[in-house]
């Protein structure tokens, strides 16, 4: 089974045309296995990412250095997927 | 399992098993109204279910609603479950869904994509696409919204097997869309589709692959207005409406680009909650408010549909 730990979903929101295409480049990095919960789409849209642990600080890095602000949107992957099972199995019990 | 749809929990997330289980019991209880109808077989061979809503007739003229064609868009699933309960319990008492069903059938596709809603309850909670194996590629599954005739293979859609947005090696390749292409076809009376995802809050129309407007953009669009003025009435919920390419981006091989196609002209799409909190994650406890304000939007949309007939 695929675990989340350490994995965050960050928010992007681009806010010109050289941030999207900044971030558009993002989905070509395979390496940094990103996965885009929402792709982008257009300046002032939410981009949202969920970053494996591994990715997570040369990804924040690279958006930093290059100005482009994001949030943390979920801190913790795996703990919302814990929550969500651990209720499922609440109500089947 | 429960007893009955009555003391089934609406408000919590269920597995593939529990909600065959829910769509056996909703028959059993109103054979009157509901039958379930098998239309074709997944990938890792689950037999795919379509749940008829009839007030009789033959062949009458019918409205397509599908939830789930992403597996881990878990609060379509699970308001998919809730419209099915709706229907049953409001088509007497409830004066705009009963004259819906006077003249036409309803088709709910509850769990569009089993193989990938399974793999996301066993192996990958984020999985999104099917679990087909294709001899040319080292990865496994199809974007099922990548993979219709419409714009097939276009920009919009992935050439690469390991990609989210896989458009698969050839039109209708996923058995899941298949199943429905031929259904629609051998059917042939559909005068509404609407295929519901999760998340962003939008409700799209055609087109997702051209820049060109829908001949019927002006009409879809008012239709989209009301339809989402009704859905934010219930919680304040913001949505945006307006045709894929425009609204979001450009999505070729999409489900409702080829609908349209086919000449069913009320095609939409949805984009259910959430707004930015927590994605493909939606607490349970979100998914009745969510069934409930999206249900409003549907009645505009089948209401509409029944009374401006083409």
């Amino acid at each position: 089974t695929e675990t989340f730990v350490g994995h965050q979903v960050l928010r992007i929101v681009p806010t010109n045309d050289e941030d999207l295409q900044k971030v558009q480049e993002l989905q070509d990095l395979e390496e940094l296995q990103l996965d885009f919960w929402l792709a982008p789409r257009g300046v002032g849209h939410p981009v949202d990412v969920r970053v494996p642990f591994p990715s997570l600080q040369p990804l924040k890095a690279h958006l930093e250095s290059n100005g482009i602000s994001y949030s943390i949107m979920i801190e913790d992957v795996q703990a919302l997927v814990d929550d969500e099972q651990m209720e499922m199995l609440r109500e089947r019990r | 399992l429960p007893l009955s749809t009555n003391t089934f929990n609406y408000a919590t997330y269920h597995s593939l098993d529990e909600i065959y289980a829910f769509m056996d019991l909703l028959v059993a209880e109103n054979s009157h109204l509901v039958s379930k109808i098998e239309i074709g077989r997944s990938t890792e061979n689950r037999p795919i279910y379509v749940l008829k809503f009839s007030k009789g007739g033959t062949n009458r003229p019918a409205i397509w609603i599908d939830t789930g064609i992403h597996s881990r868009e878990w609060v379509t699933q699970a308001s998919g479950v809730w419209f099915a309960k709706k229907i049953v319990q409001d088509h007497e008492n409830d004066e705009g869904l009963a004259s819906v069903l006077d003249k036409m059938d309803i088709f709910l596709e509850i769990v569009t994509n089993p193989d990938g809603f399974a793999f996301t309850q066993t192996k990958n909670r984020m999985w999104r696409k099917t679990r087909s194996k294709h001899s040319n590629s080292i990865c496994v599954g199809v974007d099922p919204n990548r993979n219709w005739d419409a714009g097939f293979g276009g920009s919009g859609a992935s050439g690469n097997p390991c990609s989210e947005t896989y458009h698969g090696p050839y039109a209708n390749s996923e058995p899941e869309v298949k199943a429905i292409v031929d259904f629609v076809k051998s059917h042939g009376n559909i005068k509404a589709f609407i295929s519901i995802h999760s998340y962003s809050q939008l409700l799209l129309y055609p087109y997702g692959y051209t820049t060109t407007p829908v001949p019927d953009q002006k009409e879809l669009h008012e239709i989209s207005k009301k339809a989402v003025a009704a859905l934010s009435s219930l919680y304040g919920t913001k949505y945006k409406y307006g045709s894929i390419i425009t609204t979001i981006y450009k999505a070729s091989g999409g489900t409702i680009d080829w609908t349209y196609e086919q000449g069913i002209k009320y095609s939409f799409t949805f984009e259910l909650r959430d707004t930015g909190r927590y994605g493909f994650l939606l607490p349970a406890k979100e998914i009745v408010p969510t069934a409930q304000e999206t249900w409003l939007a549907l009645m505009v949309i089948m209401q509409y549909t029944v009374e401006h007939p083409y």
